[in-house]
């Protein structure tokens, strides 16, 4: 089985502001 | 067909045709007679036993039919038409009579001759200069009285400690023929490396001038019908002629990845290997070094060249399309392999990209592409959950095990 992608709107970047891509 | 390659395309050593490389070229003279009108004698031998005979003549410089200009040492010599440089009556002149040529470029020579319309002198001296007419070194000695007029042994042994040395024989210094008397200096007889001429760095650079002097003693008047230098251009056997640039001067035309006016470097991104002259056996070519047309630049290592059993010692420099290593054959960190394409392909290194959350780093292997991934996370560039993982909301933990 192939597993989807990672779907970056998922994450919760509240604390990880600094770790957020541009484009996430 | 190019005498520099075979039939099959591989070089070979090649080297000027031998040539009288005095021929046509100017030479500097200290001393030549005619301005003014003088008037000078000589004694000229008639042969079968018949007295000789006593002559003068007028040496006029600003007339042709009784000039004797230095032109004549290197003008075409003729048995038929023996023109003579002639220089002034020196009887009284404290200044020795000297003959320069500058051959303009360096040449390796194999003798030097003179052809005299006079007797011949009681001393000569031969010098030579390598550096174009700066410095000079002595190359030959002539003279019935070696040690009082040069400080030299008549006819010194020549060995291998001394085959640069120059020496003194009482050889040719008979005035007699009073004309047509020869000086004839062979640079390589009796030395004896001569034999080994290809394995001697002596002897190439004792046969390498670029100037050739001759000093006349006692002061005295002296003429001179022929002056000879006999050689070839040096291309240290990677040109088979010598042109002029276009400045006028004489300059190899280089073959072999070689350059410079004697072909004595390698062209540039020719540095795989050290430069050295071709000889009979190897064409010591200059070769490209390897960088699989990613770098435009490179230098020689001689510590790698040793290592690798003298056979490459180029390392490529600036290598570009995101190639990395001395022969631009890997790929650059962040960067990966394609093994799709040949190493040489511009686009034979991908980027890595590796996921912003799924890879722990952004560097992968440099061979299968593979990112570093999180724990729990899976695929090439780690963007998806791996078999029992689900994706979290943390950034830190993208994946997590299903309960």
């Amino acid at each position: 089985d192939v597993m989807p992608t990672l779907d970056m709107a998922l994450f919760d970047w509240t604390d990880y502001e600094d770790m957020k891509p541009v484009d996430a | 067909v190019d005498p520099c390659y075979d039939d099959a395309g591989a070089a070979r050593r090649c080297i000027p045709d031998f040539i009288n490389a005095a021929f046509g070229k100017e030479m500097a003279v200290s001393s030549a007679c005619g301005r003014p009108p003088s008037r000078s004698c000589s004694v000229v031998e008639r042969g079968d036993d018949r007295p000789s005979v006593r002559t003068c003549q007028i040496c006029d410089a600003t007339d042709p039919r009784r000039a004797h200009p230095a032109s004549y040492l290197t003008d075409h010599n003729s048995a038929h038409n023996l023109t003579c440089w002639q220089s002034e009556n020196l009887n009284s002149s404290p200044h020795n009579v000297t003959l320069t040529l500058s051959l303009g470029k360096k040449f390796e020579i194999t003798y030097v001759s003179l052809q005299f319309c006079s007797p011949r002198p009681e001393s000569l001296a031969i010098h030579k200069s390598m550096d174009y007419g700066k410095t000079w070194v002595p190359y030959q000695f002539y003279s019935s009285q070696c040690r009082r007029m040069y400080n030299r042994p008549n006819r010194a042994a020549i060995t291998k400690q001394n085959e640069q040395e120059a020496l003194c024989t009482d050889g040719h210094t008979d005035p007699y023929p009073l004309s047509g008397g020869l000086i004839a200096f062979s640079t390589l007889d009796g030395r004896p490396s001569s034999k080994d001429f290809d394995n001697s760095p002596v002897l190439q650079d004792w046969v390498t001038v670029t100037d050739i002097r001759v000093v006349f003693m006692p002061t005295y008047f002296y003429a001179v019908g022929d002056f000879q230098v006999g050689g070839r251009c040096k291309c240290n056997g990677h040109g088979a002629r010598c042109l002029k640039d276009k400045e006028g001067k004489l300059v190899c035309d280089c073959k072999h990845n070689t350059e410079g006016p004697e072909c004595d470097r390698c062209k540039p991104f020719h540095y795989d290997r050290p430069w050295q002259r071709a000889n009979a056996r190897e064409a010591n070519e200059c070769l490209p070094c390897n960088c699989n047309l990613h770098a435009r630049r490179c230098r020689f290592n001689m510590e790698l060249y040793k290592l690798s059993g003298r056979k490459s010692g180029g390392v490529c420099m600036n290598c570009r399309h995101n190639t990395a290593g001395r022969h631009c054959h890997y790929c650059k960190e962040g960067f990966y392999r394609d093994l799709a394409r040949p190493i040489s392909h511009r686009r034979a290194c991908k980027a890595c990209d590796c996921h912003p959350v799924g890879a722990a780093g952004k560097t992968c292997n440099q061979t299968t592409g593979q990112c570093p991934c999180k724990d729990g996370v899976t695929g090439i560039t780690c963007n998806r959950c791996a078999k029992g993982y689900q994706q979290s909301r943390s950034p830190v933990a993208p994946c997590i095990k299903i309960p």
